[in-house]
């Protein structure tokens, strides 16, 4: 699962 | 970040200034879908909420405050100061057939039910069919000035790139995100068609007109 901290695209 | 997420960020942020640009320029935003502009406000606000919650880097915070900055000045454009140039007539692709199957996706497709991880995911959907209204337009009306057609090539530039930027990245650093990936393929294949004619018109110095 992608966690909200390895949102780092925009 | 490497060199096809970064050229798919300048892409992205360039194709963002034309548009504004092209309308302060020529006090005109004829052949600009409003709908669509409407959906990239949304995308972005929708995307962008863990400006408040998360710091990634003063890169990441300064390109999403610039693109919902830019995205909410073109609607102000669009609807206000040029209003009167606005080309409503063409611009009639309903929004609510992308706003309502996108809504239900991200309710029952998303990686966690929480607000913000469906906020998340209801903005990467939305943002693959948010150009539908002005190819729609486009295709409307036949045409698209030389500027706007530049504006689209570096819109639908920009998530190519980032599907090159996610295989790199599931490579090096075993990273991936299927959500992302599907939306950001369903997006790319919806510029196929207009990527050939510009590229087979535009790139030779003619005006972009679709066949009778």
């Amino acid at each position: 699962k992608i966690k909200k901290t390895e949102k780092d695209e925009l | 970040m490497n060199v096809f997420r970064l050229a798919g960020d300048i892409s992205h942020l360039l194709a963002i200034i034309v548009l504004v640009i092209k309308i302060w320029k020529t006090r005109s935003c004829a052949g600009i879908s409003g709908r669509s502009q409407i959906l990239f406000a949304l995308v972005y606000t929708t995307r962008y909420l863990d400006l408040f919650t998360n710091f990634i880097s003063a890169y990441n915070s300064a390109m999403k405050i610039f693109f919902i900055v830019a995205s909410y000045a073109t609607i102000f454009l669009m609807y206000s100061k040029f209003r009167a140039t606005y080309d409503h007539n063409h611009d009639t692709f309903r929004i609510e057939f992308l706003i309502v199957p996108v809504s239900g996706l991200a309710l029952l497709v998303n990686h966690d039910f929480t607000p913000l991880e469906i906020l998340w995911t209801f903005s990467i959907y939305l943002e693959s069919v948010a150009i539908l209204p002005q190819l729609f337009m486009v295709s409307k009306t036949g045409e698209a000035e030389t500027i706007t057609s530049h504006y689209l090539f570096a819109l639908g530039s920009y998530r190519t790139l980032y599907l090159f930027n996610w295989i790199y990245r599931y490579y090096a650093e075993g990273f991936y995100d299927l959500i992302a990936i599907i939306a950001g393929l369903v997006q790319s294949v919806l510029y196929c068609d207009f990527f050939y004619l510009y590229i087979t018109k535009v790139l030779k110095g003619k005006r972009l007109s679709l066949p009778a």
